[in-house]
């Protein structure tokens, strides 16, 4: 199946 | 000092009414550029931003940057005060730990102000890169928001697959399935009736629909939207802001294990 990603996955913190 | 004077007050109450549902709590930036905002919902899958640029602004003041706590649940509150015609003004002092809305009728028979408390918020801010996209849809806002309803009536997620051929929004559930093509159609009277597809390469995402259901809390303030997509990167939902600025959506995708 398919998890759900977070945005800091993706992105970094700034 | 901060004041911001702005003629039409119904672009803040639209922005407060599209914001309010996925964040609770979130920081004001106020600079040179604009009136800024970066949060993510509490899950921490999507995130606004907003912009509203000083140029939008009839009277613009901001001596120093400044960032502004505010519970977005209260603001929409106060602001759900001001009538649809009003101008409001936002006016905070240095160091204080207070926002005044002032609320002016067109005709400024009724002044009204609104004093709210400011709160400290740890504020977390992602960097974005700008990204090249696979494909960008614009489309008409109302359809969209129509799309997103009548799948989340059906299914949890949506597949939204952009080829060719058009875009595809697809949701399947207990009861069935449901799949929508969106062709390109620039043939229209209006351009904000058009549906423009500029695909470099075919991408298919799938999303959790509750929170484009959320985004679209944003439609009053744009005629179209805007969805960039990059293979397993978050989707951007864009509303511009005319004359002023945007607000755009990030969610992260889901992605097989």
């Amino acid at each position: 199946g398919k998890i759900q990603k977070l945005l800091s996955d993706f992105y970094c913190h700034l | 000092m901060l004041e911001l004077r702005l003629v039409q007050g119904s672009l803040l109450k639209k922005v407060l009414e599209a914001v309010k549902d996925l964040v609770n709590d979130a920081n004001f930036d106020c600079s040179a550029t604009g009136f800024s905002l970066q949060a993510m919902d509490s899950s921490h899958v999507a995130l606004v931003a907003l912009l509203l640029r000083s140029e939008g602004f009839e009277h613009y003041r901001c001596d120093r940057n400044i960032s502004m706590g505010m519970n977005l649940g209260n603001m929409a509150k106060m602001l759900k005060c001001a009538g649809n015609d009003d101008i409001i003004t936002l006016k905070a002092d240095d160091g204080s730990d207070v926002v005044t809305f002032m609320f002016e009728s067109p005709t400024q028979d009724k002044i009204a102000d609104f004093e709210m408390k400011l709160m400290d918020i740890d504020s977390e801010h992602l960097g974005i890169p700008e990204a090249e996209y696979h494909a960008i849809v614009r489309m008409p806002s109302s359809e969209f928001a129509r799309i997103c309803k009548d799948l989340s009536s059906i299914g949890d997620t949506v597949v939204i697959s952009v080829t060719k051929e058009g875009v595809k929004f697809s949701t399947r559930g207990d009861i069935g399935t449901a799949n929508i093509v969106c062709r390109q159609n620039t043939t229209v009277d209006k351009p904000e009736e058009a549906t423009v597809i500029e695909m470099n390469e075919p991408v298919s995402l799938t999303f959790a629909l509750r929170y484009f259901n959320s985004f679209t809390k944003a439609t009053p303030l744009s005629n179209t939207v805007t969805l960039s997509l990059s293979s397993e990167l978050p989707v951007v939902v864009e509303y511009k802001i005319a004359e002023m600025g945007y607000i755009r959506f990030y969610l992260a995708p889901k992605i097989e294990d």
